[in-house]
């Protein structure tokens, strides 16, 4: 089963 | 000083409609370039960015960068006040603890002032960077609505598969599968009817149809949508909203571990 990423994993937070 | 007024006041009232679900609180800001919104969902998958250009409203007064933390749900219980004929002013002191929503009837003989309180948030602000799409589609946005609502009632989970021959939706669950298949069709009578598909590689994500539903909210703010998707990054989900900006949604995808 697919697992659900976070957008945190693909965005730095600024 | 902040004061913006805003002929068309349903704009604001569909964009409240297309996020409240998704946040519950967001910071609103308020720069010399337009009022704009960044915001994430509480678990941290989905995020809307939203932007509403300051030429898009009849009076745009913006003193200094203003950021207003409200509660989306208290603001829509606002706005429904107004009527969607209203002109809609938006109002603010720097350093103050409220804001004023103005409602004007079309012919100027009912006005209404709705004050709100703000609270402070913590804004959570993520740097996207400006991105070459591998797949971008761009459909009649009540079509993209109709398939995801479809497929939420089969499965949980939609992979979006883009190649030149089309976009296939498709989804399992418990009762069976279903998969939709959209080809490119420009030769329609108006040009919002269109399904473009402009492929450099195709694609296949997956993602949480739970979402791509609370998404489709937005559907009533235009025509068409814009799904882009590269493999492994999240998919951004863009409704234009007519000569003022856009509302984008973007959702991380399911990835095989």
């Amino acid at each position: 089963t697919p697992v659900q990423n976070d957008l945190n994993e693909f965005y730095a937070m600024v | 000083m902040l004061e913006l007024r805003l002929l068309q006041g349903s704009l604001l009232k569909k964009v409240l409609e297309a996020i409240k679900d998704l946040v519950t609180d967001a910071n609103f800001d308020c720069s010399a370039t337009g009022f704009s919104l960044q915001a994430m969902d509480s678990s941290h998958v989905a995020l809307v960015a939203l932007l509403l250009r300051a030429e898009g409203f009849e009076h745009y007064r913006c003193d200094r960068n203003l950021s207003m933390g409200m509660n989306l749900n208290n603001m829509s219980k606002m706005l429904k006040c107004a009527g969607n004929d209203d002109i809609i002013t938006i109002k603010a002191d720097d350093g103050g603890d409220t804001v004023t929503f103005m409602f004007e009837s079309p012919n100027q003989d009912k006005i209404s002032d709705f004050e709100m309180k703000l609270m402070d948030i913590d804004s959570e602000h993520l740097g996207i960077p400006e991105t070459e799409y591998e797949a971008i589609i761009r459909m009649p946005s009540q079509e993209f609505a109709r398939i995801c609502r479809d497929l939420s009632t089969i499965g949980d989970t939609v992979v979006i598969s883009a190649s030149k021959e089309g976009v296939k939706f498709s989804t399992k669950g418990d009762i069976g599968s279903a998969n939709v298949v959209c080809r490119q069709n420009t030769s329609v009578d108006k040009p919002e009817d269109a399904t473009v598909i402009e492929i450099q590689q195709p694609v296949s994500l997956t993602f949480a149809l739970r979402y791509m539903n609370s998404f489709t909210k937005a559907t009533p703010l235009s025509n068409t949508v814009t799904v882009s998707m590269s493999n492994e990054l999240p998919v951004v989900v863009e409704y234009k909203i007519a000569e003022m900006g856009y509302i984008r949604f973007y959702l991380a995808p399911k990835i095989e571990e």
